[in-house]
């Protein structure tokens, strides 16, 4: 009794996507009542290599490739989203846990045997497989029939979502499941523009982790909010638990007199903007209003007027004293060197450099000047033979002015300089004092200014 | 741009949402105005897909765009500088931006300001020695005119046989268009290698 089923692998919660969007897959088949129904067709079609199965809307798309096939993606399945934790007593529980408080492993829904008990599978009332579920409201939460006879049921101490992750800080890190607002009402998914449409496309946030509709904090809110189910309030925040002192806050590496990242960890004394204008402190609302006090951001550091980068910008900045300029970037903080330290040095451009550093200035391995993979060299032993480009070490093929330089084994650095240094009694020769002539063939021209830009002023 | 009038700059670009992670940053060319309207003629928005770091301490990044823009009567090419070139002292320079006016200008669309370059040797008389060979000076104008907040990675564009050639990057200075004091850029043509590098690579 072979089921068609066996022809295929089962991957929960995803789907398959083409990206050439020309291609369209066959259409939904309703009324499919499973997924073995949906594979026996598909296996009957000598073009169907996989399909989808829709378990709550019982439909079928068969598809003609798989995740191995050119040109298609295997995605997380915007449909299928399942909370590890409960709201209220559970009843709505859709995780995967079988096992009770005491260890017990769960007794199928579908049996009646060790325990026999009233209840029938259905696909409305999630009694799938031998999860932990609450179809009698038990206020104690999703509990099972337990496959030891002598043990009849059990609870299996599912966490509350309010308890299951706790706040540190402002909530930036928080990546809990609660989708509630301090109003009770149920958050709007991140990946939906309505009713609210918003910029924060969980797409081009991927550091916020902006999944399904959980409260987060993008944009350096003082704490968790998100957009609301209802269309009369856009936003609201959610009340999320702190962590007690115990939890451990995330360390931000510190630094004092430079930045590193995006500079949230800068705590300097700088206090003046880039520009030299002088910064507001934070505990003023004067000349500027704003939402950043010093109580609310406990732990940026919010101190008197110095730069700080409390809410995720791209820098460490400040209000200014200035009413006509609101804020400003603290740029002449220096950035830190994220170099690794130079480990030998080289004269003039390190043409001759022959030494055996092997590594970039972050410090990944150079890849060898011999090999194709990850990057396919231009300069290789054969085509550049007085470069001596042995194994991976650092050389300078093409006179780069900047240094000896090496094919990289990051996928996604083809090249980078290395480790190294100009020797401290290296002189190299001034760009200053001969300048040469220059030629030009095309580009740099532009439609005269003055008619374009009356024409617009008119 | 302090002290600056309204004008067009077709290879200045405009980056947008810097506030959110590199695959949310976006290009804005083709338009003058600071706050296009969706849909105005002409504007380009193009997503950034990678960013590569220039050699240590240039301050610069090369950014690879999603797909090329269209050039047009409000976007053309400028030139780069052969690899080395010295700007001769003199030299009509102007830069661009959208960035803060000070009150000086209309912050609603772009402004630009001439300026002439000056030798490394005269602009380290004033700052004491400090310009690096990687950079450049321009003359000090009596009267307050410069880069400010919000220009910084814009064009110091330069006239050059007949052509165009973006010769310096606006970088931070100690003060936004601070009278009779040289301001500082970085020289391009110290990267022009590299950044044709990078393409090839």
């Amino acid at each position: 009794q072979r089921s068609p089923l066996n022809d295929f692998q089962v991957l929960r919660g995803t789907e398959l996507q083409h990206l050439l969007h020309k291609v369209e897959p066959s259409p939904w088949q309703e009324d499919t009542a499973d997924a073995e129904e949906c594979a026996r067709r598909c296996g009957s079609l000598l073009d169907c290599r996989a399909f989808h199965y829709n378990v709550s809307s019982r439909s079928c798309q068969l598809l003609p490739w798989t995740q191995h096939s050119p040109q298609t993606r295997l995605q997380r399945s915007g449909g299928y989203y399942v909370r590890a934790c409960i709201m209220d007593n559970g009843v709505q529980y859709r995780g995967t846990v079988a096992v009770t408080t005491g260890g017990l492993p769960c007794q199928h829904w579908s049996h009646k045997f060790p325990n026999d008990h009233k209840y029938t599978p259905t696909p409305r009332n999630g009694l799938e497989e031998n999860f932990c579920r609450n179809p009698d409201k038990d206020p104690r939460g999703p509990w099972c029939y337990t496959t030891n006879s002598a043990v009849r049921f059990q609870s299996c101490g599912i966490k509350s979502c309010r308890d299951a992750a706790c706040m540190r800080c402002n909530g930036e890190d928080y990546r809990g499941a609660v989708d509630r607002t301090e109003s009770g009402r149920e958050c709007q998914r991140w990946d939906l523009q309505h009713p609210h449409p918003h910029p924060f496309e969980p797409g081009k946030f991927l550091d916020k982790h902006l999944d399904d509709n959980y409260c987060r904090n993008p944009d350096g809110s003082e704490r968790p909010w998100c957009y609301t189910t209802d269309p009369k309030l856009e936003r609201e925040f959610c009340n999320i638990p702190r962590c007690g002192p115990e939890a451990q806050p995330r360390h931000e590496a510190t630094t004092l007199s430079c930045f590193r990242g995006k500079g949230e960890g800068y705590r300097g004394t700088a206090n003046t903007t880039a520009a030299g204008v002088p910064c507001q402190r934070w505990d003023a609302q004067y000349p500027h209003q704003h939402r950043f006090t010093p109580e609310k951001y406990a732990c940026k550091d919010l101190r008197e007027n110095f730069c700080r980068n409390p809410d995720g910008s791209e820098a460490p900045w400040c209000f200014t004293t200035r009413p006509g300029m609101r804020m400003a970037f603290c740029y002449q903080i220096r950035r830190c060197q994220d170099n690794v330290q130079p480990e030998d040095c080289y004269y003039g451009t390190g043409e001759q450099y022959r030494g055996s550093v092997s590594k970039t200035r972050k410090g990944v391995p150079c890849q060898h000047w011999s090999t194709t993979t990850p990057h396919k060299p231009q300069f290789t032993p054969t085509s550049a033979p007085r470069a001596q480009l042995a194994e991976n070490f650092c050389r300078n093929p093409d006179g780069d002015s900047h240094g000896p330089w090496c094919y990289t084994t990051d996928p996604y650095t083809p090249f980078d300089y290395c480790a190294l240094k100009r020797c401290d009694d290296d002189r190299p020769p001034s760009i200053l004092e001969h300048p040469d002539q220059v030629l030009f063939e095309k580009c740099g021209k532009r439609v005269a200014r003055e008619n374009q830009w009356q024409s617009k002023l008119r | 741009v302090v002290g600056g009038q309204p004008g067009n700059s077709p290879w200045t670009v405009s980056l947008r949402n810097r506030h959110v992670p590199l695959t949310g940053y976006e290009v804005w060319l083709g338009t003058l105005f600071q706050n296009p309207q969706p849909g105005e003629p002409g504007l380009q928005q193009v997503p950034v897909v990678k960013m590569v770091c220039g050699p240590s301490g240039s301050q610069l990044v090369l950014l690879k765009l999603e797909r090329p823009v269209t050039l047009n009567q409000r976007v053309a090419l400028i030139c780069l500088p052969p690899e080395g070139y010295v700007v001769p002292p003199g030299t009509k320079c102007e830069i661009a931006g959208w960035g803060e006016t000070k009150g000086t200008g209309n912050n609603k669309v772009l402004n630009m300001a001439s300026l002439s370059v000056i030798s490394n040797q005269e602009c380290n008389i004033k700052h004491r020695g400090r310009v690096r060979e990687s950079e450049m000076c321009t003359e000090g104008l009596l009267a307050p005119v410069g880069a400010c907040e919000g220009d910084y990675g814009g064009p110091l564009a330069c006239f050059t046989h007949d052509c165009w050639v973006l010769e310096g990057i606006i970088i931070p200075n100690r003060v936004c268009a601070r009278p009779r004091w040289p301001a500082i850029f970085i020289r391009v043509s110290v990267f022009t290698n590299w950044i044709h590098k990078v393409m090839r690579l």
